[in-house]
């Protein structure tokens, strides 16, 4: 049930998108961030061959079943956070890079991290004056259970500020900002670490930019189905 | 960690060069007339090994000619960006790579991560790269690989646009110019950082040879869904495909899901 061919038929010179019929797991391994349980991973592999040829491209990446919501709470106005149902503690650390010379290893990454979760922590937040960090980074962090709190590109540089006074319509090229945001969440998104994409640090960015990222990081309609009660039919990832 | 198909990394055998010091243009260091400097252990100046992903700082740490900014207040000793010029820290990155292909198969070029924005020479034709710090470039050169197999790849990388002054007293974020790119920030200093003199220019991220057939796999999207209390889980897989061919591409594309259960036994 885990494995599904499917046929297709793409003109010369053209790209489609294609969706998989769902697959169904029952009782999944479920991702659980450092200290609430395991960080359970399954093997995703995609191929496709073509008639004639054979195979023509594969894809693999690791993947974990886990749900994330976060809210701001009524009571305390703070930022609550659930994985897969239940409420999480958050201990969280600051991060901006490895290396200021961007000397980025894996084996660097891990040992970084690695203390992080060894210290107990369970998440880090990538401050938007840093890097949008490597898929090397999140791997670490699927493999060590750190949620990761991603922030884009708008700090106290961008926002008229400061003396002298910054710039206050955010980077200059604007399209440019959301290509590259756009482009970063294509790299990431498949990570279970992946908790959170934050306009920027500590502000919001310039009305066009948030609304752009708004609306493109909302749910897909398709997992929005609700039953007679309004109750999602199935929760989204 | 996702993997393309027969994906090369391009990690090694780098050579650096300060832009003002070289006397040729891509063009000509990408052919063979004259014949580019080989990498070697011992490489003829201006050229010095390269440290690729990294950044040109890294490399001129790397080869000592300017000491590690992270040691003591040795970050003073080296020349900022906005005394220098940029030109000071646009440099050219060159390798040599083996890929021949087979019929009906296709050659991609990807860049991870270039700051600011460079000019791509493979095999003396020039491709553009546009600035963004936080994109990446998949190049397709099919055409342009040699059929012997042997490349050469020349980069000219640009500094970001505005890579702004340091005040003398420092400060949040220098004057804030940096903050008009779309580019990391820090690097003008902050509270807790001396500034970063090249600003981060160069090929920071994974440089890498990809070759497929003719329909190539893009970007996944996997998102997985629940019900009945996270008994029973759904996995929303969605692809793009791009047939780079001249004829229509009849094709399986299928999906598995494994999991290890224990080392090197997989359940599917």
């Amino acid at each position: 049930e885990h494995l599904q061919t499917q046929s297709l038929s793409i003109p010369s010179k053209s790209r489609v998108q294609y969706t998989f019929p769902e697959l169904f797991f029952s009782k999944p391994n479920l991702w659980w961030p450092n200290g609430m349980g395991k960080q359970s991973l399954y093997n995703v592999v995609i191929v496709i061959d073509v008639i004639g040829f054979g195979e023509s491209d594969l894809w693999s990446h690791h993947f974990g079943f886990r749900k994330i919501e976060t809210y701001i709470d009524d009571a305390t106005g703070g930022r609550l956070f659930k994985v897969n149902g239940e409420r999480i503690f958050i201990r969280g650390g600051n991060w901006i890079l490895s290396d200021g010379l961007l000397r980025l290893s894996k084996k660097r990454y891990n040992t970084d991290i690695k203390f992080h979760a060894d210290m107990n922590f369970n998440m880090i937040r990538c401050w938007g004056g840093g890097l949008a960090e490597r898929p090397e980074f999140y791997q670490c962090c699927d493999n060590y259970g750190l949620l990761v709190w991603q922030e884009f590109w708008i700090t106290g540089d961008v926002d008229g500020r400061g003396v002298p006074v910054s710039n206050p319509k955010g980077p200059q090229d604007h399209d440019l900002f959301l290509f590259c945001a756009r482009d970063t969440v294509k790299l990431l998104r498949n990570h279970p670490s992946l908790a959170l994409w934050v306009g920027g640090n500590e502000q919001i960015p310039p009305d066009d930019i948030n609304a752009a990222l708004k609306i493109d990081l909302r749910l897909h309609p398709y997992f929005e189905h609700a039953d007679e009660n309004g109750k999602p039919i199935r929760e989204l990832s | 960690m996702a993997e393309q198909h027969r994906k090369m990394s391009l990690d090694s055998g780098w050579l650096a060069a300060r832009s003002t010091e070289v006397e040729f243009s891509g063009t000509q260091l990408t052919t063979t007339h004259p014949p580019p400097p080989p990498p070697t252990t011992s490489p003829i100046p201006p050229w010095m090994n390269a440290l690729v992903p990294g950044t040109v700082l890294g490399t001129l740490v790397k080869n000592k000619v300017i000491p590690d900014p992270f040691y003591g207040l040795q970050n003073e000793s080296i020349i900022d960006i906005a005394v220098s010029g940029r030109e000071h820290y646009t440099f050219w990155f060159f390798t040599t790579f083996h890929c021949s292909l087979l019929e009906n198969q296709y050659c991609d070029l990807n860049f991870r991560g270039i700051n600011y924005y460079a000019d791509v020479y493979l095999n003396g034709h020039e491709i553009s790269l546009d600035k963004g710090m936080f994109r990446r470039h998949s190049l397709e050169v099919t055409d342009i690989i040699h059929p012997d197999g042997h490349n050469l790849l020349a980069v000219l990388v640009h500094p970001p646009n505005h890579p702004g002054t340091i005040p003398l007293e420092g400060g949040q974020g220098g004057d804030h110019e940096i903050g008009k790119d779309v580019t990391t920030q820090y690097v003008e200093g902050w509270d807790w950082m001396a500034p970063i003199r090249d600003r981060n220019t160069g090929i920071w991220d994974e440089v890498s040879i990809s070759v497929t057939g003719p329909v190539k796999i893009i970007d996944p999207h996997l998102v997985s869904s629940f019900s009945d209390d996270y008994k029973r889980a759904y996995l929303h897989t969605t692809i793009e495909l791009e047939n780079r061919s001249l004829s229509t591409a009849e094709c399986s594309v299928s999906i598995q899901v494994t999991t290890e259960v224990e080392d090197d036994i997989c359940l599917v």
